[in-house]
């Protein structure tokens, strides 16, 4: 699978960001603190990750636009299978409910549900790697056991 | 169980050294069971670039461990075709030879995974490589991103 | 005991004000003990930039952070006048532009303490800045290693 | 204080390496794999530091060049105090005799020694700042307890 577009709603700096990706190379370039790994947060966000450390903050409000308690977030993700089928994930934090919501293909679904959606989609499931910022030193000093655990994962 | 793993170990293998060949003609790398006989033992990886010696992954420099565990990872996640990479400035401790070196890898892994990375204005090999550029500025307190295609971008030169 | 912490925290906060003034104008910093009465509480960083929220040092971008701690750090030292900064590719993830504020952070530096730091060709205010550059190649399977002062160099411009 | 000169004999890449600085600033630059760290690492050998994963070794002999071991690894700072004068600073790993050596002004002493001798250097002692290349955004994750205690031992 692949994913084919995003589109970010009071996520960090993104107010409303809209992006199409194509099923190769895409290159997410601009200057220090424009948004560029707001954006790879707010996929994984969508993806379902919950480490509050992965996104620099101590609390999802810390996550909304400008720490707004008025408005949601919401990152939604327009994923492509290997039959060409497109499945639409949205994952919605509301300051003012307190909570997270899930939709898939627009309708309201449990967590697991979602989850679940994600790891069998069109058979395969939609797996990813993310190297975080300042993260692939640290890749690199994986210990022999490590890379062990790494081939097998992916095996 | 054994013929999997064995599989595809080499099929990975095989993929990191057409990757290594091709960046670093000369030198030679050693993926290898810790015990050969056993498939749950520990992977050692040594590099033995020209006119180095052979030494194990954690001891190379920034630059040299940044290429090796990308092209590792890389070659690990080419088996499945089915990994998407999420990659956040890690071109960070390259030389501009090895910022080039590893954008030819990177786009010789779009027929395997769909690639989305993060660099800086600069690492201009990272940029050309793309299908999609996506620019994002930061304006009146908001982020402003842009979508440009190559191929829009190739048609817009031709007129 | 008291007092000692104070002058010194408080010769800090200017120093690093001066530093961030400079490379930030229109922005604002924020450090402060997390209670204030009580000179053994933690010691609290915000940053202000402008048109940006008030987030902690954690929250912001690499190449924020970066520029950031390395003015604290030197700020932080510039008070007893003896530390050696030995700095290894700290700037990493700063674009352009941060390159060059953190270079001239860095040389205004110098009055304070002796900096000894590693860079990429490439990032040309830290090799313009340098009083001695040392130039390090590799060949014949030895580092080969040229100091070259910048008096020295601009003697050799005039002549 | 400040460090003036260094000599460098069989450390990693640096067969026989002497470099002059100057109490302002000074840049090491050239390309991935030089030797550039290396450097830096050989610095802080002589200044005395132990931990084998600071030097990216699991072993002394891992340090000593091309992991020959017929030829002895030896450091050499020459380091100029508030007052002017110079004190000379030399470690010497042997891996044919299995020890270090140490040597404060061409006299042979104990590690203990040495490091006083660092510590009160014309006075005030040789203190010095190093980051690890990779680790600049590890520093910048401090917490606010650690950047007190940071100030603390800096005050
Ligand atoms: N809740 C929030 N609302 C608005 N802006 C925020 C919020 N949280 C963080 N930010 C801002 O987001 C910016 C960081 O964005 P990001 O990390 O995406 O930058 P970047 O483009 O990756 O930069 P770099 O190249 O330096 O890594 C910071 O300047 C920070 O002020
Ligand atoms: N014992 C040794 N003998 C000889 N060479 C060694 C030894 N140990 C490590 N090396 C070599 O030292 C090189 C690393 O040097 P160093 O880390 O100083 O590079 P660098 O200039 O900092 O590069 P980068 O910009 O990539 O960080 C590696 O290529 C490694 O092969
Ligand atoms: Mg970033
Ligand atoms: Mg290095």
């Amino acid at each position: 699978p692949y994913l084919k577009k995003v589109e970010i709603k009071n996520y960090k700096t993104h107010r409303n960001t809209r992006i199409v990706f194509t099923d190769g190379i895409n290159s997410i370039v601009g200057p220090n603190g424009v948004g560029k790994s707001n954006i790879i947060e707010a996929i994984i966000f969508a993806l379902g990750e919950r480490s509050l450390k992965t996104f620099r903050a101590s609390s999802y409000n810390d996550l909304v636009y400008n720490n707004r308690k008025d408005i949601d977030l919401s990152v939604t993700l327009y994923i492509v299978d290997k039959d060409g089928n497109e499945h639409k994930f949205k994952r919605v934090y509301s300051p003012k409910k307190g909570g997270h919501k899930y939709r898939y293909n627009g309708k309201r679904v449990s967590r697991g549900s979602y989850i679940i959606n994600l790891m069998k989609l069109g058979g395969e499931g939609f797996k990813y790697v993310y190297i975080q910022q300042g993260d692939i030193l640290n890749k690199a000093n994986a210990t022999p056991r490590d890379i062990k655990n790494l081939v097998d994962d992916a095996l | 169980r054994e013929r999997v793993f064995m599989e595809g170990f080499n099929k990975l293998k095989n993929r990191f050294n057409e990757l290594f060949k091709e960046v670093f003609p000369g030198s030679k790398a050693y993926i290898e069971l810790e015990d050969p006989e056993n498939i749950d033992s520990d992977i050692l990886v040594y590099i033995e670039f020209k006119d180095k010696p052979k030494l194990p992954l954690s001891a190379l420099s920034g630059g040299e461990k940044t290429a090796i565990i990308l092209m590792l990872l890389l070659s690990i996640y080419s088996i499945g075709e089915d990994t998407v990479f999420l990659l956040d400035e890690v071109d960070a401790h390259l030389d501009i030879r090895n910022i080039e070196n590893m954008s030819k890898v990177i786009r010789a892994q779009k027929k395997y995974n769909q690639i989305i990375l993060v660099t800086l204005p600069g690492h201009d090999s990272m940029i050309s490589i793309a299908d999609h550029i996506i620019a994002v500025a930061y304006r009146n307190g908001v982020s402003k991103v842009f979508t440009l295609s190559k191929e829009y971008m190739e048609r817009m030169i031709r007129e």
